[in-house]
């Protein structure tokens, strides 16, 4: 989904 | 990756590693908030628990495991090393004031009812208030050391960095987490006041001294 993409930020 | 992200990474990284050269080099940690530490430790260990489910790059395992490492080092020092340097008495900062509605919120305000994201979505909203105890001390001794500015200026950095990455992936990816970019604002305004003081005391070679 779009905010698991999220997770490559540390 | 964008210039913005790199650059908010390398910036997080100086500012830890400033951090751990300080207290190495002057055996002290006089000045430095033992709590506000403790709270990056506990910011970096529930938000990289997908170190254990997820690959996502060689560059953010690495990054992952230095930021775990580091905030665990620099944890020890305060507390084991260098105990009797550390200025207990001015640390003051209540933490369940953070704890308590940081933990409700991530139960409230999040992606998914799961445990890796709520423990995700704590990280994030913890990080944005977890330099507080150090400000807070910083404002009750009325000084900081120029090293420990320099810290608060390159973790201050990061978070601004990030937000002109967020504005970029918007722009070229479409991509935006809001509770990512909410909390992040949020984490970024609390160093406002401090740059100021950077820019007009530090950088002119003066020490950051409170009236």
């Amino acid at each position: 989904g779009l905010h698991a993409a999220g997770k490559d930020e540390l | 990756m964008n210039i913005f992200r790199i650059l908010g990474d390398v910036s997080h990284l100086l500012a830890i590693i400033i951090l751990l050269v300080k207290i190495h080099r002057s055996k002290s940690c006089a000045g430095i908030s033992g709590k506000s530490q403790i709270l990056f430790a506990l910011v970096f260990t529930t938000r990289y628990l997908d170190l254990f489910t997820t690959f996502i790059s060689l560059y953010n395992t690495v990054m992952k495991v230095i930021f775990l490492i580091c905030a665990y080092i620099t944890v020890y020092m305060i507390y084991v090393k260098f105990r009797k340097t550390f200025d207990s008495e001015n640390d003051s900062f209540r933490l369940e004031f953070l704890l308590v509605p940081v933990t409700g919120l991530s139960f409230l305000e999040n992606h998914s009812f799961t445990p890796l994201e709520i423990l995700w979505t704590f990280s994030i909203y913890l990080e944005s208030v977890a330099i507080l105890p150090q400000l807070f001390m910083i404002s009750k001794t009325g000084e900081a050391e120029t090293i420990t500015t320099h810290y608060l200026f390159f973790l201050g950095l990061y978070r601004a960095l990030y937000i002109a990455n967020w504005v970029w992936r918007y722009h070229t990816e479409k991509f935006y987490d809001q509770i990512a970019v909410v909390s992040g604002v949020v984490q970024t305004i609390f160093y406002c006041d401090f740059f100021y003081l950077y820019v007009t005391k530090v950088l002119k070679g003066k020490k950051l001294s409170l009236p």
